[in-house]
């Protein structure tokens, strides 16, 4: 589904430090419904990452996709793939439009 | 549109 928005981006965080370091808001029944990063910490591997940016909205976590998950759902998605061993990276896919 | 307005806002999570 990710694919068929066109302004949409993948982009792969290596997992380069010890936290990812991105707040998130927004969920499904909430004003934003797919999460939005609201800040990107100095130090985290997303930062490292250097593509990663406050406002865009992530779609989907390692072709999971965040549609109609609910925040702490989403947020849960994204952790999981943080912590996970089994790869060294989570693949955002992200778009800058909401 | 309506209805989007009466949506809450969301928490914050840090990650």
């Amino acid at each position: 589904p990710g694919l068929l928005e066109p302004t949409s981006c993948l982009i792969r965080v290596v997992k380069s430090a010890p936290t990812l370091g991105i707040a998130i808001e927004g969920g499904a029944n909430t004003r934003q419904p797919l999460p939005r990063i609201v800040t990107i910490q100095r130090g985290g591997s997303a930062h490292n990452c250097g593509k990663l940016k406050v406002g865009h909205v992530i779609l989907e976590v390692n072709g999971t996709t965040l549609r109609g998950k609910e925040h702490r759902e989403a947020a849960r998605v994204i952790a999981e793939a943080f912590k996970t061993k089994e790869k060294d990276h989570i693949d955002f896919l992200v778009t800058e439009f909401n | 549109r309506e209805k989007r307005l009466t949506l809450p806002p969301s928490e914050i999570t840090l990650l």
